[in-house]
């Protein structure tokens, strides 16, 4: 499943989030909430690495790759969490963890 | 009647058990009458797909694939295990599979190879579901006895979405496998993959249908089919991918990891006969047809609607004899009806054993009266507990007729310290029951603590059914049986099927930017050069039109066709003529060319279009086709 969002998966190699957006305009074209989407990653940092799989309106956002410090990191991790949560269009967001999933 | 190549055949008991007959599937009368699963997509999402494996390549998809290939290029690359590293056991998960249904398209979603986040189970989970019937999911949270886990947001929102979405519609089958957990006291409760509605969950049993050690009971499990046991017992043949005996297979495949693919290649049986059948039909029908068998360690109890379940076996051993005459004849079950209760909010203490705590719920007619819910599927129960040791938590629910359900079960090696927050339990055991009534929730504290710790904050009671009355369900039942003589279980008997909805998916499939960049460099060069070319077709043009010698004298242009002018597929051409020179007049003097001597090869090669084109050249002298030849020479 490259590029579906991994935190390796997409090539930028740094964390993401999940975002679920609601357009602005009402009953939101696709193409309306990819650019309402794009803006949004921009506004936080971050890049839009596209919707996710078949769900309407999930996004997900990546940090770009690069070395920082963990002291960054958190700074960077504080300042996306407070765009998202003040953005009137977020309905809920995510940052990806890693799951812990076993073979049977 | 059915033979097979397969030296291995006679040794897969659980396709055709001649040791212990019963014990098994019960396939191989569908085979006899041509049901194998054809026109049926499985994947089985895990951790990749051996497709030159000789059991998988017929089945395999390759135009799917194909398709894959772009989306997943780095991990398709990569697709074959490294010798070496830990044995994909999904491997030989594909060929049970394939061996139960070899009529069916198999494929792979690998997603256990790497890190997996939520959104990675989501987009799986949803992945080309309008082709893939059925998701194959041999994996979950650790099974150690201590793990609470399911999916996440985007993981349920995915499940709920395939199963509305998916397939036309008619919902995507989830099939999970219940869990290896057994040595741990693990219960698939604590498996939210395992207790979620839109799943299939499916148990093992070994060759004499008792739960193998490895097996997790839980109040959500639908079915069982087969898998090993210990080691008296004998397991599931499959490949062995890492060819390590040089036989390419092995007999020793065994856990629910065997059993769930073998449900999912029966429930591609089912859709051949069937396609129309809805994700709830699929649930629906296993109840109804899964068979209860003799084992006194199963607890078998039945419900107020007569469907016998055991924490054990779910409704029982999978029968795919059963489960393809009553997909024949299966008309849908009515919509999904649903009711919630408020939260409540208790916060009450939780009672050491064997005191309890009991708390309780009444859910009237008029509650019922919105949706239509009458009959009873799936019961959720959503908690929030606090307890310093949470596998000291014994959870029951009682349904109105009085069916128990353990919903949660003491793990003696759970000892996390947050209880359960807004954790959701869940039960099948009163599909069918009466959804009217009073329910109740019995919670006790089973552990060493000699004080009271545990608080039950607040819960929920979701049900899910539909409006089939009692009646309606009873009247399905007789339906079922009367159909097992297999009676319809022909080409001639065909149930009308609605069309299906028409949902375009997304391409996952983007344009990296340096294609882009590709795209975009190759796109100017063309334009560039589109301009030169009209350019110099113009200016040469226009030397056409001012050069002296061909005012001064006739010019001939080449003959064209009237067709090609009425047709508009008239081709620029230039007279390929001109006025005499020197060396002209010896060319003259040679007389007409011959047409050999003018189709020279590089013409011939060409096709049709150049022929046409150079018809006007056939007319003009042979200077001029040296010209086509790459040779400068003048021309008007």
């Amino acid at each position: 499943l490259a590029g579906t969002g991994g935190p390796h998966g997409h090539g930028l190699g740094g964390p993401s989030w999940a975002v679920h957006l609601e357009s602005l305009e009402g009953e939101g074209e696709e193409e309306t909430l990819e650019q309402q989407a794009d803006a949004l990653a921009r506004a936080a940092g971050l890049v839009n690495a596209g919707r996710i799989g078949e769900l309407q309106g999930h996004y997900l956002f990546v940090q770009p790759a690069g070395h920082r410090l963990l002291l960054e990191m958190e700074a960077i991790r504080q300042q996306v969490e407070a765009v998202l949560a003040g953005h009137e269009a977020v309905r809920w967001h995510s940052e990806q963890r890693l799951l812990r999933r076993a073979k049977r | 009647s059915v033979h097979f190549n397969d030296p291995k055949y006679p040794q897969q008991w659980h396709l055709n058990n001649r040791r212990i007959p019963g014990r098994d599937i019960n396939v191989t009368g569908v085979w006899e009458r041509n049901v194998t699963g054809r026109g049926v997509t499985v994947v089985v999402v895990d951790d990749g797909v051996e497709h030159t494996i000789q059991d998988i390549a017929p089945n395999y998809s390759e135009t799917l694939s194909q398709k894959k290939r772009k989306m997943y290029k780095k991990h398709i690359e990569n697709k074959s295990p490294t010798y070496g590293s830990p044995p994909p056991s999904s491997l030989a998960r594909r060929p049970a599979l394939v061996r139960s249904c070899y009529g069916l398209r198999c494929l792979g979603i690998r997603v256990l190879d790497g890190p997996l986040t939520d959104s990675m189970e989501a987009v799986a989970f949803n992945k080309h579901y309008q082709i893939n019937d059925i998701y194959s999911c041999s994996w979950g949270p650790d099974d150690d006895g201590k793990t609470v886990d399911g999916p996440h947001q985007l993981g349920k929102a995915a499940l709920q979405h395939g199963v509305i979405a998916g397939r036309q519609g008619f919902g995507s089958i989830f099939v999970v496998a219940s869990g290896n957990g057994g040595q741990h006291n693990d219960n698939c409760n604590y498996d939210g993959y395992a207790n979620s509605i839109y799943t299939v969950t499916i148990g093992a049993v070994d060759e004499e249908g008792h739960m193998p050690f490895y097996a997790e009971e839980c109040a959500s499990m639908l079915a069982v089919t087969f898998s090993g046991g210990d080691k008296m017992l004998r397991s599931i043949v499959t490949t062995d991918w890492d060819l390590q005996k040089g036989t390419g297979c092995t007999e020793g495949h065994t856990g629910t990891s065997a059993a769930a693919p073998l449900a999912a290649g029966m429930i591609a049986l089912m859709l051949q006969v069937r396609p129309c059948l809805t994700w709830r039909d699929v649930q629906h029908i296993i109840v109804f047809t899964a068979t209860q068998y003799e084992d006194h360690r199963a607890e078998w109890i039945t419900n107020e609607a007569g469907f016998s379940h055991s924490h054990q076996h779910g409704f029982g051993l999978l029968n795919a004899w059963r489960l393809v005459n009553a997909a024949k004849i299966w008309t849908s079950v009515p919509y999904l009806a649903s009711y919630v209760s408020p939260v409540l909010k208790e916060n009450k203490a939780i009672p050491q054993s064997p005191r309890s705590l009991e708390v309780l719920w009444n859910v009237s007619r008029t509650d019922l009266e919105m949706s239509g819910l009458k009959t009873l599927e799936h019961v959720a129960v959503t908690v929030s507990i606090t307890h310093p040791r949470r596998g000291s938590l014994e959870l029951k629910l009682f349904c109105p007729s009085g069916m128990m359900s353990l919903i949660g079960t003491p793990r003696s090696m759970d000892s996390d310290p947050n209880g359960f927050n807004d954790w959701t339990f869940s039960t099948v055991r009163c599909w069918g029951e009466r959804a009217r009534g009073t329910y109740r929730l019995v919670v006790r504290d089973v552990g060493d603590e000699s004080f009271q710790v545990g608080i039950l904050r607040q819960w929920q009671l979701t049900l899910y059914g539909s409006v089939w009355s009692p009646v309606d369900i009873r009247d399905r039942q007789r339906l079922l049986e009367s159909a097992m003589s297999g009676k319809y279980l022909h080409d001639d008997f065909v149930l009308p099927c609605p069309p299906g909805l028409k949902i375009p998916e997304e391409d996952g499939y983007t344009i990296t930017p340096n294609t882009l960049k590709t795209l975009v460099l190759v796109g100017c060069f063309t334009v560039f050069w589109t301009i030169y070319y009209m350019l110099e077709v113009y200016l040469s043009q226009r030397n056409v039109a001012s050069n002296q010698t061909c005012r001064s004298g006739p010019c001939h242009w080449p003959h064209r066709s009237r067709k090609a002018k009425e047709e508009g597929t008239e081709l620029e051409s230039v007279p390929l003529c001109s006025s005499k020179d020197p060396d002209e007049v010896e060319t003259e003097s040679r007389g007409p060319p011959t047409t050999s001597d003018l189709l020279a090869p590089d013409l011939l090669e060409q096709g049709d279009w150049s022929l046409s084109q150079n018809k006007g050249a056939l007319d003009c002298p042979p200077q001029h086709l040296d010209l086509l030849h790459g040779k400068k020479e003048q021309i008007c």
